[in-house]
């Protein structure tokens, strides 16, 4: 089970830009 | 082709569009303590962009508390200093009525973003840590 945590950082994460 | 240090200085999506960017605006923020309002802005672009399949509302829900209760919940928090009474009570509406919305973080994500843009991003273009990078 994630914690809020890691939910939050996963969350973060997937909204920044990957490299290019 | 223009160096990516200044698209930087054209506008705040050119910098929150590019790692480096991103990288060096935090440890900026984080230098004024107010790493936070960053982190949210990304927390609420995330949250948009949550899978909307089905067996995925218990993980939606769980986030928008988690996100709720790190960023808004502490009125004294950064985040939710700079965030207007009225949106916080429709965001907190929204999770206790278990209401989760893809849309429910994107007013006060406008919010913070417009506090970066007159704040803290013009800050950032003028402070050694960009200068020195420069």
């Amino acid at each position: 089970i994630d914690s809020e945590d890691d939910l939050l950082q996963e969350c973060i994460s997937s909204a920044m830009p990957k490299k290019k | 082709p223009t160096p990516p240090y200044l698209k930087w200085a054209e506008s705040l999506h050119s910098l929150l569009d590019d790692q480096d960017g991103i990288h060096l605006f935090r440890t900026f923020l984080k230098q004024e303590d107010c790493a936070d309002v960053l982190d949210f802005w990304f927390a609420c672009s995330g949250f948009r962009k949550q899978d909307t399949g089905e067996g995925n509302e218990e993980k939606k829900l769980k986030l928008a508390k988690a996100i709720y209760k790190k960023y808004i919940l502490d009125s004294n928090g950064i985040v939710s200093r700079q965030i207007k009474p009225a949106t916080k009570s429709f965001i907190k509406d929204c999770v206790m009525k278990l209401h989760i919305d893809p849309a429910m973080f994107d007013q006060a994500q406008t919010e913070i973003q417009a506090v970066m843009e007159e704040n803290t991003y013009p800050l950032f273009l003028k402070s050694d840590i960009y200068l020195e990078y420069t």
